[in-house]
């Protein structure tokens, strides 16, 4: 499901 | 994870292996700005924080170890090997870099999600991560004879920019229908900075010649 996390990317 | 997202790592960590793979089979680091490497690493240590107390996947944790050690390592051979460091051309490379963290840090301080140590450093990295490309750009247009592993990690890191671009667009149409501000601004400004570099070099891939920058 859509990542509500801003830190989901690198 | 989309298809650009990961696209957008692996042509990241490409870019890091040409580097690497120049540094360490000819033993010369010339053409390379030393301040954008130590750029990169301050980037890194300052968005890495939570590397050990938020989990995310065992990709991010690999991926995270790796950038920041390879920055790590391209910095030590640069400052630190007994040959290659011969090989930097520290007279081209004059960009006053620390004029890029302050204004940086400044608007973290400003600019972020909580006022945490790890939200304003987090911004801090995004922030500089856009302009940690200047010094690089700055050192090509001051090189006579670009060398093509130099010219092919620049283009590489441009195109890890213009695949997450698109990942952002992909993720707000699909995913998460709002915006991200921060990371979006910064990654989109420091996208735009590859803009001239992209022109040229492609202008030069397609005429056969060598890369060069307009002074």
């Amino acid at each position: 499901g859509p990542s509500s996390n801003p830190k989901d990317e690198l | 994870m989309n298809l650009f997202r990961l696209l957008g790592d692996m042509t990241h960590l490409l870019c890091i292996v040409v580097l690497l793979l120049k540094i360490r089979t000819r033993k010369s680091c010339a053409g390379i700005s030393l301040k954008t490497q130590e750029l990169y690493v301050i980037v890194f240590l300052t968005r890495y924080l939570d590397l050990f107390t938020m989990y995310n996947s065992l990709y991010q944790i690999v991926m995270k170890l790796v950038f920041v050690g390879t920055s790590i390592g391209i910095v030590w051979y640069m400052r630190y090997h007994k040959v290659v460091k011969q090989t930097y051309s520290k007279n081209e490379d004059t960009f006053r870099h620390y004029f890029l963290i302050l204004p940086c840090f400044v608007l973290a301080l400003f600019v972020h999600l909580d006022f945490t140590v790890v939200e304003v450093l987090w911004s801090f990295s995004l922030y500089l991560e856009a302009v940690a490309i200047l010094p690089q750009l700055v050192l090509l247009q001051r090189s006579r004879n670009i060398d093509t592993l130099t010219g092919d990690y620049v283009f590489l890191l441009g195109v890890y920019r213009v695949l997450y671009l698109l990942n952002w667009v992909y993720r707000f149409f699909m995913e998460i229908h709002q915006i991200r501000w921060i990371p979006w601004v910064s990654g989109f400004i420091q996208t735009a900075l590859y803009a001239d570099f992209f022109y040229y070099y492609i202008k030069s891939w397609k005429n056969r010649e060598k890369l060069k920058l307009p002074a």
